[in-house]
């Protein structure tokens, strides 16, 4: 259970910035 | 600070524990031992307790460097003086990623939007002055051909009265 | 109960306080346990050096136990008090509190419908540059194609400026005028022509 949190909380601190690097890579293929 | 009263809060179990086990209580519970070597037993007593708060203060400290302790909780501290003026309970993570992960989004896709509408508003206004260019370049082809209808007109109509002139050259 | 996985300051700190503190309660559980049998074993070997001495290990074992059982129940309230403590002022975070990294949720509150806008929005913005391109790529070609148009139709007209030129080289000015010119002559030549012929039956 423990483990689970932990994984939980890391990934809500570090996954939107993994995924907006991909969306802004998107966004700036697209403006090219 | 977070850190201070940790580091309070740890001395006063600290305090109360050595406290709870006193000399007193320890004779107590080592009476027979007690009996035949007083001096020893207190001299057991002293090194237990203090080897005990020196483990235990270790064991905080080795908690503290591996946690990053006294950075995490300075930093906390800040975080918390910073919403001191809020009232209304922040946000938190919804449980649904997909929901959470949005408002991250949304800067980066305000901002895309703006370069979208300047880029289109730039288009639109290139387009406008290649449109007049266009319109201009139609009136101008429009009148080359008016001019020309109008010289081949007179052609036409001189190459007419060339023919009748010739006409009457031709015998009857 | 409910357990409270405090799982925003797990986000924070990296680990869950209630492991951070059952971590230091094992280690400091360990402690007491290894300094009592320390304390005993002292103790025992003191014993041994003593001949004759009455008091057996197992007595020696008992106080332990008994002091340790009473250490053990203080031990575990203080450090409920302790734990209660630290989880409520230093290993937590206040329910205003926000943590940076998720400032933008404060910033940018989008709900579903909202978010949806917003792509719906962005979706036509880029159909209406797609479109702005398109129309561009269209101007643009057919400029080129007025560009040859216009050169072949100013090509025609400076045909007929050079048929006027020679004209004007051949001293008949101005091609119209001239013909009609021409034409005058000639229909004067034709009556001067009728006129003698006239003349010349009348003088068979």
């Amino acid at each position: 259970f423990d483990e689970l949190i932990v994984e939980t909380a890391t990934r809500r601190k570090q996954w939107p910035k993994k995924i907006l690097v991909h969306a802004i890579q998107t966004m700036k293929a697209e403006q090219e | 600070s977070r850190a201070q009263v940790f580091a309070t809060v740890v001395d006063t179990f600290l305090e109360k524990l050595v406290a709870a086990g006193s000399y007193q209580r320890f004779v107590n519970s080592y009476r027979c031992f007690y009996k035949l070597q007083p001096q020893l037993t207190r001299s057991i007593y002293d090194q237990f307790i203090s080897q005990l708060q020196a483990s235990i203060k270790e064991e905080i400290q080795e908690v503290k460097n591996e946690g990053n302790l006294e950075g995490l909780f300075s930093s906390l501290d800040k975080i918390v003086e910073e919403a001191k003026d809020r009232e209304e309970p922040a946000w938190r993570p919804s449980g649904i990623p997909e929901d959470d992960v949005r408002s991250a989004m949304v800067p980066y896709l305000l901002k895309h939007r703006s370069h979208l509408r300047r880029v289109l508003r730039e288009k639109e206004e290139q387009n406008r002055k290649v449109a007049e260019s266009v319109l201009m370049g139609r009136d101008r082809i429009a009148e080359l051909e008016r001019l020309i209808q109008a010289r081949q007109q007179a052609w036409q109509a001189i190459n007419k009265e060339q023919r009748e002139l010739i006409m009457t050259f031709q015998e009857p | 109960m409910s357990v409270d996985p405090m799982a925003y300051e797990t986000q924070f700190f990296g680990f869950t306080p209630q492991t951070c503190m059952l971590r230091v309660y094992i280690a400091f559980q360990d402690y007491l346990f290894e300094m009592m049998l320390v304390v005993e074993g002292v103790m025992l070997k003191k014993l041994d050096g003593i001949p004759g001495c009455k008091v057996s290990p197992s007595q020696i074992r008992k106080c332990t136990e008994k002091f340790l059982l009473f250490m053990k129940e203080h031990f575990d309230r203080l450090f409920a008090k302790m734990e209660e403590v630290l989880l409520q002022l230093v290993l937590n975070i206040p329910k205003n509190v926000l943590l940076p990294e998720d400032r933008v949720h404060e910033q940018y509150p989008y709900s579903k419908e909202e978010f949806q806008a917003l792509q719906d929005e962005l979706q036509q913005l880029q159909q209406q540059c797609r479109a702005e391109v398109a129309a561009e790529q269209a101007l643009r070609a057919e400029l080129e194609e007025q560009k040859v148009v216009k050169a072949e139709l100013e090509k025609i007209l400076q045909c007929f400026d050079g048929l006027e030129s020679i004209c004007r080289e051949h001293g008949a000015g101005n091609f119209k005028e001239s013909f009609a010119l021409l034409t005058q002559n000639s229909k004067k030549l034709q009556d001067v022509l009728k006129d003698i012929e006239k003349k010349s039956q009348k003088m068979k």
